[in-house]
This record gives C-alpha cells, sequence and structure tokens, in this order.
C-alpha cells in the first residue's frame, strides 16, 4: 500500500488447519473471525473492534503478534480501494 | 434490421415504447436495432434457467419489475453481512445504481409496471457490497458468492476514471477471478461482465483500470443510438464488446428500473452497456448451458458486429476479425448469440505461454521511439503450454518514468496487428511509473502467435520535465492465452466458416457473412496427394520421407518426438520437458513440472520448469517448497532451513516461523526464554525482565509483554498502582488488569462514565463531569428549554459550556 492508504480494522488471513484452527487463532489475538473469505479455502476475514476502524499508518498492538504465528501463512491488513459506480 | 412490425411482440409495460434498443417504434423508417433481441426472443430465449447477480449498491427486491424474477440464493449484503440485498435509502436515493442495472437484467415482462429487461425471465439477484469501505476482502467475497448457483456475474464500478488511477484488484479478488472461471458453474466457468470507464472527458484509458483489463472480465463500451461515441467512453484494447447506452441530451437514452418502485430515463453512462450484455449472455446460456466461460467470449467474438459504430480506427484482424479500440469487436448481437450458442462446441483447452525479454534496462528517451522485441514459437517445445491460435494477450511491464501520463504504449503482432495498450494521459502526473502492471489486447484473437511481437514504447513531454532523468523499461514479458490446436477446425460441422444466420433481409445479412470469413486455412478435402520424390531432412533415417520437412521423415536418426495425435518430428536432441530414451530412439516426456529429466521414475528429474522446484530424493517438482524448506531460486532447489527455522526465506537461517522451544528474533530463531526472562541477542542468553513485567521483550520497564501479579498496565508500561487521571479496570482479551484513564479534565475517578470526584484546575465537578469553569452567552429561558428538548447536554461542547450555565440558571 502506498503512504496515501487509508488502513481499516480488517485483515485477510491465510491459515492452514480449517475453520477451528482460523477460531483459535482469532480469539488468541483478540480477532472476531467473520468466515471464509467467499470461494477462497484457508482465507479468513479476521476483524478487531478495538482497532481504530480508519487509520492512516497500520497501527501495532497486542493483535499484531499474530503476523508471527506460525500458524499464519499469509495476513494482510486492509486497506481501503477507492471505487466508483459507473 | 429487424421489421418495424411491433404485432408480434407486444408488452403492456408503459416504457415499452420507449425501448428503442429493443425494436423500433417508427413505422415509417427502416430503424437500427441491431442488437437483434426481439429476433433472440422469438427464437423462445428469455433467459429461463439463468441466474445473474449484480455486484454493486444493492437491489430493491420488492420493485414490481423486479420482485417475481428475484432470486434470493443469488443475493447477499457484504456490507451488512446478512442475505437481504435491500439497498439504504437516504434522501438522495445514492444507493440507486444497483437497482438500475438489474432492471436492465431482469425486468418482469407484460406486468404493466415500467420495463422489460434482456433476459425478462432469468433469475435476478443483487450483492451489496459497494455501500462500505471497499476492500481486497470485500471485493473477493462478492465475486466468490455461489459461484456454483450463480452463472453471471455483472459489475458497473471499478477505480477512479480520473485519468491519473491505475488499480486493479487486489491479491484476494484475482484469486476469486481465477478460483470462478475454474470452478464457477460446476466447472464451467463464473462469468464476469465488467463495465468500461466513464472517464472519456478526463483523458482515462481503460488499460489503467484493473478489472475491464483482466481476461476473466468481458469488458463492454457503449454507443449511443446513432453509433456515436458517447463523452464518456474510454478507449482501449480490452474492449471485447458494446451495447447501447445514453450520450448526448438529444441522443435517447435507455429506461430502467430506479429505486422506490420508479423507472428512471435519467443519464447511465457506461453503466447499463454491461448488464444489457450479461441479458444477451443469459439468452445464450438458455440455449445451451455448457459453455464454458471462454465459450462465451469467443461467442461474443463471432457475433458482435461493427454495424453501424463510428470509430476511426476499424481494422480487420489477420483472422478476419473486425476490431476496434473504442468497441471492441462491436455491438452485441442477441440472436446470432443463441443461434451460435446453440450448435457451439466447447473450444479446445485454455494454454498460456509466457515469453519474457532478455534484454537489460532499456532507456525511453523523449520523444524518441523505443522499439523491444520478442520472438516466439509459442511455447513449441513445451506441448502443455503451446499457443497457436491466440485469445488474449498479456503484456506485463516494469516501467520507472518521473511522468506516467506522457507514455504511449503500443503492441504489434507478428501479422502486423497494432493495439494501443496506452494513450497519452494528462492528468497522470504520477512518478510511480508501471510496476508490473498487466495490459492486455484482445485485437489479436484468432491470430497466430508465432513471429516476432514489437513493444513501442514513446515519451512525449506534455510539460517541463527534468530532461535528465530518463525513463526505463527495465523488463516486459509477454503471456500469451490460447490454443494450441484451432478453435473450431476441429468441430467444423457446429462452427461454419461462416456464420450462417438465417437473417431475413437478404443484402444486410450477406455483408454480415462476409465480414466474418475466416481464413482458408486447411488444405480442401478431396485433394489428392502425390508421392514425394525431393531429398528428405537431415534427421530422416535411410532416406526415407514423405516431404521436407523433419516430420516427413519415415524413420529418425536419433529421436522421434510427439505422437500419432500432434504428430511426430525427428530431433537430433530432445528438448526440454523431454529425456532421450536410446534404445526405444523416442523422446519421452519428463515428469510432470519437470524440465530435465534422466527417466520417467522417481529421482530422475535433474530440474524442475520456471515457477517449480525440486524436492526430496524423490525429485518432485513443487510450486511452493513445503514446511521446513526454501525455494532457492538459482537451482531452483528446495533446500532445508536452520534447523531451529519451522519456515525460512531465501536463505537457510532467514527464519520466518521457528520450531517448537524457539521463538523469532528478527529473522533469527532464539530458545524462548521461560517468563520473566526474555533472549538478550547480544549476550546470546537469556536475561531477567524488568521486575514489574511477567514477560517482555527487553530489559526496560517499556517493554513488557504481560505484566507482573500486583501490577497493572498503564499505557506501554506495567504500574503498581495507577497514576492520577487513571483508574483500575479489567482488559478486555488479556488477563491482567489495565489503567484506564478517567474522563478528560478529571483527575481522580471510580471508573467509566460520569464518576469524576476530583477535577484539573479551572474546571468544576457537576453530577461526575469536569466541567469548565465558563458560561455561555444567551443562556435566557427560551435557550435552556432549547438545550434540554434537544438533549443537548448529552453532547460533549454543550455539556462544557450551556448546560452548566443552564444549571445554574436553573
Amino acid at each position: 500500500p502506498s503512504s496515501r492508504s487509508l488502513y481499516t480494522n480488517h485483515w485477510a488471513v491465510r491459515v492452514r488447519g480449517g475453520p477451528q484452527e482460523a477460531e483459535r487463532l482469532a480469539l488468541k489475538y483478540g480477532f472476531n473471525n467473520l468466515g471464509q473469505i467467499g470461494s477462497l479455502e484457508d482465507h479468513y476475514h479476521f476483524h478487531h473492534s478495538k482497532v481504530v476502524r480508519r487509520s492512516t499508518f497500520s497501527t501495532r498492538g497486542p493483535h499484531s503478534f499474530i503476523h508471527m504465528d506460525p500458524k499464519v501463512d499469509w495476513i494482510q491488513q486492509q486497506v481501503v480501494k477507492s471505487r466508483v459506480k459507473r | 434490421y429487424t421489421s418495424n412490425d411491433l404485432n408480434f411482440i407486444h408488452f403492456n409495460d408503459p416504457k415499452w415504447s420507449s425501448m428503442w434498443y429493443i425494436h423500433c417504434g417508427d413505422k415509417n423508417n427502416r430503424c437500427r436495432s441491431e442488437m437483434n433481441i426481439l429476433a433472440a426472443w422469438q427464437r423462445g430465449y428469455t433467459g429461463k434457467n439463468v441466474v445473474v447477480t449484480i455486484l454493486d449498491d444493492g437491489i430493491e427486491k420488492n420493485h414490481p419489475d423486479l420482485s417475481q424474477n428475484f432470486d434470493q440464493l443469488a443475493s447477499y449484503d457484504v456490507n451488512g453481512n446478512d442475505h437481504d440485498p435491500t439497498p439504504r435509502y437516504d434522501s438522495s436515493n445514492e444507493n440507486k445504481h444497483g437497482t438500475r442495472c438489474a432492471g436492465e437484467v431482469a425486468a418482469v415482462a407484460n406486468n404493466s409496471h415500467c420495463i422489460v429487461g434482456i433476459a425478462f425471465n432469468a433469475r435476478i439477484g443483487g450483492i451489496r457490497m459497494l455501500d462500505g469501505d471497499v476492500t481486497d476482502v470485500v471485493e473477493a467475497k462478492s465475486l466468490g458468492i455461489r459461484p456454483d448457483y450463480i452463472d453471471i456475474y455483472s459489475a458497473s464500478w471499478g477505480p477512479e476514471d480520473d485519468g491519473k488511477t491505475v488499480d486493479g484488484p487486489g491479491p484476494l479478488a484475482k484469486q476469486a477471478f481465477e478460483m470462478g472461471i475454474k470452478k464457477g458453474r460446476k466447472g464451467l466457468g463464473s462469468i464476469f461482465v465488467w463495465a468500461s470507464g466513464n472517464g472519456g472527458r478526463q483523458g482515462d484509458h481503460c488499460s489503467c483500470d484493473g478489472y475491464t483489463n483482466s481476461i476473466y472480465t468481458i469488458s463492454v463500451s457503449s454507443t449511443t443510438e446513432s453509433g456515436a461515441k458517447p463523452w464518456y467512453l474510454e478507449v482501449c484494447s480490452s474492449t471485447l464488446a458494446t451495447s447501447y447506452s445514453s450520450g448526448e441530451f438529444y441522443d435517447r437514452k435507455i429506461v430502467t428500473t430506479d429505486l422506490r418502485q420508479r423507472c428512471t430515463d435519467g443519464h447511465t453512462g457506461t453503466s447499463v452497456s454491461a448488464p444489457m450484455v450479461a441479458g444477451v449472455i443469459a439468452l445464450a446460456l438458455e440455449a445451451n448451458p455448457l459453455i464454458t466461460w471462454r465459450d462465451v467470449q469467443h461467442l461474443l467474438v463471432k457475433t458482435s458486429r461493427p454495424a453501424h459504430l463510428k470509430a476511426s480506427d476499424w481494422k480487420t484482424n489477420a483472422a478476419g476479425h473486425r476490431v476496434s479500440h473504442l468497441y471492441g469487436f462491436g455491438l452485441v448481437d442477441a440472436e446470432a448469440m443463441v443461434v451460435e450458442a446453440k450448435k457451439w462446441r466447447n473450444v479446445p483447452p485454455q494454454h498460456i505461454c509466457t515469453e519474457t525479454s532478455t534484454y537489460r534496462t532499456r532507456y525511453i528517451r523523449a520523444d524518441q521511439q523505443l522499439n523491444a522485441t520478442i520472438t516466439t514459437s509459442g511455447c513449441a517445445d513445451h506441448p502443455g503450454q503451446q499457443v497457436v491460435y491466440l485469445e488474449h494477450v498479456v503484456v506485463r511491464v516494469l516501467i520507472s518514468h518521473s511522468r506516467r501520463g506522457d507514455l504511449q504504449i503500443n503492441l504489434v503482432s507478428p501479422a502486423g496487428t497494432r493495439s494501443q495498450l496506452l494513450a497519452k494521459r494528462l492528468f497522470d502526473n504520477s512518478n510511480e511509473g508501471f510496476r508490473n502492471w498487466e495490459f492486455m489486447t484482445v485485437h489479436c484473437w484468432g491470430e497466430k502467435v508465432e513471429g516476432q511481437w514489437t513493444l513501442e514504447v514513446l515519451d512525449s513531454p506534455s510539460q517541463m520535465r527534468n530532461p535528465e532523468v530518463l525513463g526505463k523499461l527495465k523488463e516486459w514479458s509477454l503471456i500469451f492465452h490460447g490454443t494450441s490446436e484451432h478453435p473450431y477446425h476441429s468441430h467444423s460441422s457446429q462452427h461454419s466458416r461462416s456464420r450462417m444466420l438465417e437473417i431475413p433481409s437478404p443484402g444486410p445479412s450477406l455483408e454480415r457473412k462476409a465480414l466474418v470469413l475466416l481464413p482458408e486455412e486447411d488444405e480442401e478435402e478431396g485433394e489428392e496427394e502425390e508421392e514425394y520424390s525431393g531429398p528428405c531432412h537431415t534427421e530422416c533415417r535411410d532416406r526415407s520421407c514423405d516431404g521436407p520437412a523433419a516430420d516427413h521423415c519415415l524413420n529418425c536418426i536419433h529421436f522421434s518426438l510427439g505422437n500419432l495425435k500432434t504428430g511426430r518430428t525427428c530431433v537430433s536432441h530432445c528438448p526440454r520437458g523431454y529425456f532421450e530414451d536410446t534404445e526405444a530412439r523416442r523422446c519421452r516426456r519428463c515428469a510432470k513440472g519437470c524440465e530435465r529429466c534422466v527417466g520417467q521414475g522417481p529421482g530422475a528429474c535433474r530440474s524442475c520448469r520456471r515457477g517449480l522446484y525440486l524436492y526430496g530424493a524423490d525429485g518432485t517438482c513443487m510450486e511452493s517448497c513445503p514446511v521446513g524448506y526454501y525455494a532457492e531460486e538459482i537451482q531452483r532447489r528446495c533446500l532445508k532451513c536452520h534447523e531451529n527455522c519451522m519456515r525460512c526465506l531465501r536463505d537457510a537461517d532467514r527464519c520466518t516461523a521457528c520450531s517448537k522451544g524457539y521463538s523469532l528474533a528478527g529473522m533469527t530463531c532464539v530458545p524462548e526464554c521461560a517468563d520473566g526472562t526474555f533472549f538478550h541477542l547480544e549476550e546470546m542468553k537469556c536475561s531477567p525482565c524488568h521486575h514489574s513485567c511477567f514477560t517482555c521483550t527487553g530489559p526496560g520497564k517499556e517493554e513488557c509483554i504481560h505484566c507482573a501479579q500486583d501490577f497493572l498496565q498503564q499505557d506501554w508500561a506495567c504500574v503498581p498502582v495507577c497514576s492520577e487521571g487513571y483508574y483500575p479496570g479489567e482488559a478486555a482479551s488479556l488477563a491482567q488488569r489495565m489503567c484506564r484513564r478517567c474522563e478528560e479534565n478529571c483527575l481522580s475517578c471510580q471508573g467509566p462514565g460520569v464518576t469524576c470526584s476530583r477535577c484539573r484546575d479551572g474546571y468544576s465537578l457537576v453530577g461526575g463531569s469536569c466541567i469548565i469553569n465558563a458560561t455561555c452567552n444567551n443562556a435566557d429561558e427560551v435557550f435552556c428549554e432549547m438545550v434540554k428538548s434537544n438533549r443537548l447536554c448529552e453532547k460533549k461542547l454543550f455539556r462544557q459550556f450551556c448546560c452548566k450555565t443552564c444549571l445554574i440558571a436553573g
């Protein structure tokens, strides 16, 4: 993301081990697991209610430790994408 | 041209007479309804059993024109995380867009309300996803909802059309597209229809929109009734087809459903063009539900026509297709789509061949055209990747440039077809260049891939720039998509060389046939073969052959490559992906993914194809290395990580996850230390934390992770008692106590909210809150009554000023 990005309190996470493992990880780091992302297997949508909803920088806190968890293959804090109706 | 006799189809919907793009109401003139929708209906196709959904700001499911066809299972509210796609209503009707698009596809016919949809018996749903923060997750979720149930996803949105944005789907949305075309519709592939951009007036180019520019989307542009270019239309080479939409104030508009159960003929921009084409595709899917996502694109290429669309750049490519940067292959033709779909046989599997330029960085000099070339055989050495007949061509470029908008890029195919991948964009001042941006063209569809491809890059400075800073073409690749065999010849009875449509009017239909004649490539049947008596190829054994080429040999000196089905040829050495079976004198295929091997069995592979890595003693080629191994790029092997690392990156000791008993410090795995200690990297041993910490990352008191017993976390430190202005409270998710801040201006409190017992100087305690020692003006009886009745004291500003004054005033 560029320096103008707006970070949200939503994350996309790729976790091996199925939905139960995703749920366990979400709980461990204080996230709310909103379920699988569409049809993408092993990809889950996490939300953190204690992180500011929109921020110009990626916020750090206890939740950030999830980035280092060995069960997490990939994680990305979601940025707002400007989309216009045509 | 269709007959202007309306007696054969008439609907009682009040706007039916205004739907000029479906039929003509002018009894004195033959008129142009060249999308031939009536004719498709007359053949019995109205979208039955086809499911379409609109990705947008929701749809009004109880609209009288939509309710009958509304499909709950094709709907979802991604913004609200529930199953109701109803738009959020506000005074400006901001969220009307999805409802307007939906009507164009599947408004109910003959219900005395508003309009008739192009596929008026199709099921219609809505995915509400634009009424909130749009993120990669939101897009990926939306594109992947019920892919086995929904046939067509129609979207009329995208990145800003301001002429300076270059943006597209993120990694998750890209995966969702790929998953959709691979697995959607039970393996036939989801169909994504996308509206081309509205940034014509801003000089925008739809190649800078990664959604319309994707091979997975059917990019649709617009034309006015007269065939003129609407003011909003963007040019680009990835547009596949066109339908009608609104134009200037004097042009007739499109009518459709609107919020609050209404109809509208308001300006529609390019947005209704996508649902119109989605409707036409729904008719084709009813005619043949077994066509794949690629068949749909082939059908559109084959049947769309320039008709009366005005563009200065119409050209005929080497495969005989007429194509333009404004309209792609032209106006969609619903009748031709259903006729062709009905008899269609699936095109052969898609092959992908990638060629990367071997040149190092080349400078782009102002006002000089840089020509870079790649010569390709279409991966002829790799049967699984070989492309002979083209579909999409993707050009991936890495360009650095101080002003992106000054660049123009063209691609010239071996047959001489020039596509403009990018035009100058006056508003684009970005210095970001193009970082592996993928341009796409459909203009070479059906052409042969083999030969020299030329990328032309032109930098025309439109304003003062530092002349010493030159742009650089650092890297570029061509990604050819297509088939190794002719897409239609393998089933010639289904794909006649000319489109034999049963169109009543003889003149125009003949003209139409002439436009789509494919080049004659096969030998005529019945032609007798003459015995060959010339010299044989040097690879032929015993000088026995039936022609001069290596594939005419009867026996080979060295090795034979290929099989009876694909044809055999003699070679001196086997190409990559094969090994030399000297006994049988044949090139035999290596195991899947293996580029160099000495046999077929386990352990025979010596190196893998690009993008794959050799793993383990059995020599398997893998896309990514398993846990505990990293991908070594030079030898393309999976090598073991350091024993302390569970996962590593590029080197054995660049760890990204650690084995049990170790934890990550930077990219090194260090032993896990007991509670109350941390791993000291300089001393390489576990050292004690600060006494206030239970666990920590360093020796300081502000490096605690968890606090020691009897300590509370306050901001980033652990303290024995909370400081002034804080109160002890429970943390929501951590098993330790925290000091939380009292209300503003409060020095001492018992808990959250209005529980203050001592205030800062300049503030007074009023009802548990600290109120500033000041009074507001106008605190008379009437004003205070207004404060009270509007409950302004619940708002911070008023509580600080007028509430106190009003309280004192009684």
